[in-house]
């Protein structure tokens, strides 16, 4: 999967890719402070498409608010709810809306769930459909944040540690392996990095095509950019 | 000291009736009134704008809106107070905030309020300043942008000056060779009028078309006559003030270390505009001055290792220099700041500069600190020790990443100032402007004494430095009312020797010296006084020592409060008349602060940016598939 870390006051994104064994669960995001926490697990292809590269997205999300006492997984065939011991499954192929006094969900069918939480947090996951009979690729998922100002400044994840911005200085800028994706020097974290200008892709407001969006892309699974490395961000399980 | 108008804003069915811009200047501050009529032409009530642009720099005083013959008097209330007004007015869906930033120097204030048909409306808006003294004069700009024609059009401005006109200029960006003997300039010794009254027919684009020429700026630029060495002291109605800016004193050698941000932000024009302008700077120098060159990214390194004279030679050295400055790296502040500081230590200790000269660092950065120490607080707290009071720091804020509020407060709390340098075309004349009015100082701890059984209360009577150019402005409150003469002392460091003046004060007459003004305004230096207090409150609220700060705000908010200036601590509250379906809706005034100002640029620059790919405000944290 593809992250975009968007930086509206410098008018600029920075953007990486995870990738990993097909089965694995990151955590996105967790606030210890709000009780907050958001884990994906990843898919791979149907089988080794023909360039021998596997692509891996997240097909499943969990999401929990503690302090709600809502728990929420979305995974491209439903969506359960489970809030004071009762579970509530929306199918992606209605359109609903559920309006509970601390939570609002709407579904758009075969497109998108917007999730609200009370004073917390707010999100959008898409629905990628993918023909059915693809020999490749199957149906998956994408995770927006659209509001994070109620996070606190605890708040980690491999998205989640970009919400309270983040400082960073691009230099020396030089021509790249292909003349439009010119390469440059990145100084975040105390690390030099090699970065490369290029674009990626927001879907919300075109599921099937999305936006391109310029941005700084770090190589080797975001190393440098993110707190440690990918593999800190591995959990057992969604919840 | 910049005033920016607009009329009330037009649809084919609103008859613009009149609009006027009258400033009154006594003895520098400048009081201002904008009036502006319009008639709802249509069959059915509609909603008129009134919109004008006032200079950062100045206090609203007075709103009001007269509506057949109901007058609505805006009401000056504590911030948190107005604050309640203005939540139920957002809440039922009314724009409640009438202040925006606009430009550099200026915030717009906007209202509109629902006429009915056949009705007229008045929108009077006063606001008041002092003007300040750059580069060896006062400027008093009217933005002027009617958007209509206007039936009656006018701008007068009058200014009071006791110590004597000692030039008026008046000039504007829309005067044509037609319009240009439209502008009535009157000046006598003390006395200055100067208007601006264009016909109907003379506002028009052509013949018969509807456009207006008039959109643009008109200025008015002055100075006074400057006589001996004691300034002018004008006391009136229990109150003085005190200009300070005696004429022919030599210049302070300087010993200006430039600490350069070359870091990666600064990449394409920025870097090329700030070697521009230290080329630029570095001709400039004089002889007698000392420089260094400091350039930092995450890494820090000086041309040499100690202040050089400004010789030729070694200016042409530090030109080729410059010339080579790339951009490169991350930023740290904290290591380059501490660099400068040690270097004038050093070299005044071991003797190598002049003993009567000035000590400067000046910081030109674009960005935040990210490398080395990142903590704001804690580096100004490391300058601050290192300097340990004895050199200024100016800083000069490069573009909208800057942390201004960080670089403004690092340079009062050491003998400096801060300005914004905008990203534009005119950024290296930005960038030398500034260096202009703070390259040549004439005195150094400039202290200012007044007898304490005089005077009571006191604005700041100790200036770091007094520049060639500038003014300093003392005013206080005379303990008692009747008193019209005490002595005045000032005492400074010049160059070669100490400066001290003696002399008395006494007050004017003013009735003798404008026989033929019934009234002015009486009460100007009274609030002169106020406004300069409560700027200064305003500042040490921002930059003061802790067990200040808090005292400080209060006596601002107190003072802003008594005498009806909207401030960053007070608001404006308007109640327009009841609408159609029963609801009045409370409306606010609001100060800007910089960093308020900072943020809308912000956004405003996202919006225009041609290359803004943005489609929300928010910024958006995502993963997604391919």
């Amino acid at each position: 999967p593809h992250f975009i870390i968007e930086l509206p006051d410098k008018n600029d994104a920075l953007c990486f890719n995870i990738n990993d064994r097909p089965g694995t669960i990151f955590n996105l995001v967790r606030d210890p402070e709000s009780g907050i926490s958001v884990n994906g697990q990843i898919i791979g292809d149907k089988k080794t498409p023909p360039n021998g590269k596997i692509n891996t997205y997240f097909w499943r999300f969990g999401i929990v608010h503690q302090t709600l006492g809502v728990r929420l997984m979305v995974s491209t065939q439903d969506i359960s709810v489970f809030q004071g011991g009762k579970r509530v499954k929306l199918l992606w192929s209605d359109t609903a809306s559920l309006k509970r006094p601390n939570m609002d969900l709407l579904v758009q069918k075969d497109r998108s769930l917007t999730v609200t939480l009370k004073d917390s947090v707010k999100f959008v996951i898409l629905l990628h459909k993918v023909w059915q009979k693809h020999p490749y690729h199957r149906d998956y998922l994408g995770f927006y944040t659209l509001d994070t100002h109620l996070f606190s400044s605890s708040v980690h994840g491999l998205l989640g540690q970009f919400y309270n911005g983040i400082e960073y200085e691009v230099t020396d800028l030089r021509p790249g392996a292909t003349p439009e994706k010119p390469d440059a020097t990145m100084y975040v974290r105390g690390h030099e990095l090699n970065v490369t200008r290029g674009l990626q892709r927001d879907f919300r407001r075109d599921v099937k095509n999305g936006e391109d969006v310029p941005c700084w892309f770090i190589h080797s699974n975001g190393n440098g950019l993110i707190d440690g490395d990918a593999t800190d961000y591995i959990v057992s399980g969604l919840f | 000291p910049r005033r920016q108008t607009r009329g009330a804003t037009t649809s084919l069915q609103v008859e613009v009736q009149s609009v006027t811009m009258d400033c009154t200047v006594t003895s520098r501050f400048a009081h201002t009134v904008m009036t502006s009529k319009a008639l709802n032409k249509a069959n059915s009530s509609q909603e008129i704008f009134f919109e004008v642009e006032l200079p950062k720099t100045a206090f609203i005083s007075n709103f009001s809106m007269e509506i057949e013959g109901q007058v609505y008097v805006g009401e000056v209330k504590e911030k948190e107070k107005a604050k309640k007004q203005y939540e139920k007015a957002v809440s039922s869906g009314q724009t409640a905030g009438l202040v925006k930033a606009s430009g550099r120097t200026m915030e717009k204030f906007s209202v509109s309020v629902n006429i009915a048909s056949k009705s007229e409306v008045t929108f009077v808006l006063t606001y008041e300043e002092l003007l300040q003294r750059k580069k060896g004069q006062y400027e008093i700009l009217t933005r002027v942008k009617p958007k209509s024609l206007v039936q009656e059009f006018k701008i007068v401005t009058n200014i009071y000056e006791p110590q004597g006109l000692a030039f008026v200029d008046a000039t504007a960006t829309f005067l044509s060779n037609d319009l240009l003997p439209l502008v009535e300039k009157t000046v006598t010794d003390k006395k200055a009028h100067i208007s601006f009254s264009p016909t109907i027919e003379q506002q028009r684009t052509c013949p018969g078309c509807d456009g207006t020429v008039i959109d643009g700026d008109f200025f008015v630029r002055y100075d006074v006559n400057r006589a001996g060495t004691l300034g002018d002291i004008q006391i009136v109605n229990g109150y003085f003030v005190h200009f300070f800016a005696p004429p022919d004193l030599p210049r302070v050698p300087k010993n200006a270390v430039f600490v350069i941000d070359k870091s990666g932000s600064m990449f394409g024009r920025k870097i090329e505009q700030t070697r521009e302008a230290l080329l630029a700077i570095l001709k400039d120098l004089h002889k007698e001055d000392y420089f260094a060159l400091i350039e930092f990214d995450h890494q820090i390194s000086a041309w040499k290792e100690s202040l050089t004279r400004a010789t030729m030679d070694n200016l042409a050295e530090a030109m080729n220099y410059v010339k080579n400055i790339r951009d490169q790296g991350a930023t740290d502040i904290n290591a380059a700041l501490l660099r400068a500081v040690n270097m004038l230590a050093k070299d005044r200790q071991e003797n190598r500069l002049p003993e009567r000269s000035i000590d400067m660092i000046i910081l030109l950065t674009d960005g935040m600190p990210n490398s080395g120490e990142h903590n704001t607080m804690r580096i100004q707290e490391n300058v601050r020790a290192a300097t340990g009071g004895n050199m200024s720091l100016f800083c000069l804020g490069f573009g909208n990443d800057v942390d201004y509020s960080f670089l403004d407060v690092m340079s009062k709390q050491n003998k400096g100032l801060a300005r914004r340098i905008f990203e534009a075309a005119d950024a290296t004349l930005q960038l030398q402007g500034f260096y202009e009015e703070v390259a040549n100082p004439l005195l150094s701890e400039v202290d200012l004494h007044y007898p304490d059984n005089a005077v009571d209360v006191l604005t700041t009577n100790h200036f770091n430095q007094l520049f060639n150019g500038s003014e300093i402005v003392v005013a206080g409150r005379l303990r008692d009312d009747h008193m019209d003469n005490f002595m005045v002392e000032v005492m400074g460091q010049g160059f070669e020797e100490d400066f001290k003046v003696q002399g008395q004060a006494s007050a004017v007459d003013w009735g003798v010296l404008y026989p033929d003004e019934d009234y002015i305004f009486g009460d100007f230096t009274e609030r002169l006084w106020a406004y300069l207090t409560i700027q200064q409150l305003l500042d040490t609220s921002r930059s003061g020592e802790p067990n200040e700060k808090a005292n400080a705000t209060a006596k601002a908010l107190e003072m802003s409060l008594q005498y009806n200036f909207v401030t960053p601590l007070t608001s404006m509250v308007v109640t327009k008349p009841e609408t159609e379906d029963g609801t009045d809706s409370p409306l606010i005034a609001d100060k800007l602060t910089e960093e308020q100002r900072q943020q809308s640029e912000r956004v405003a620059h996202r919006y225009s940016s041609p290359s803004s790919y943005m489609p929300q405000l928010q910024p958006t944290y995502l993963v997604d598939g391919d």
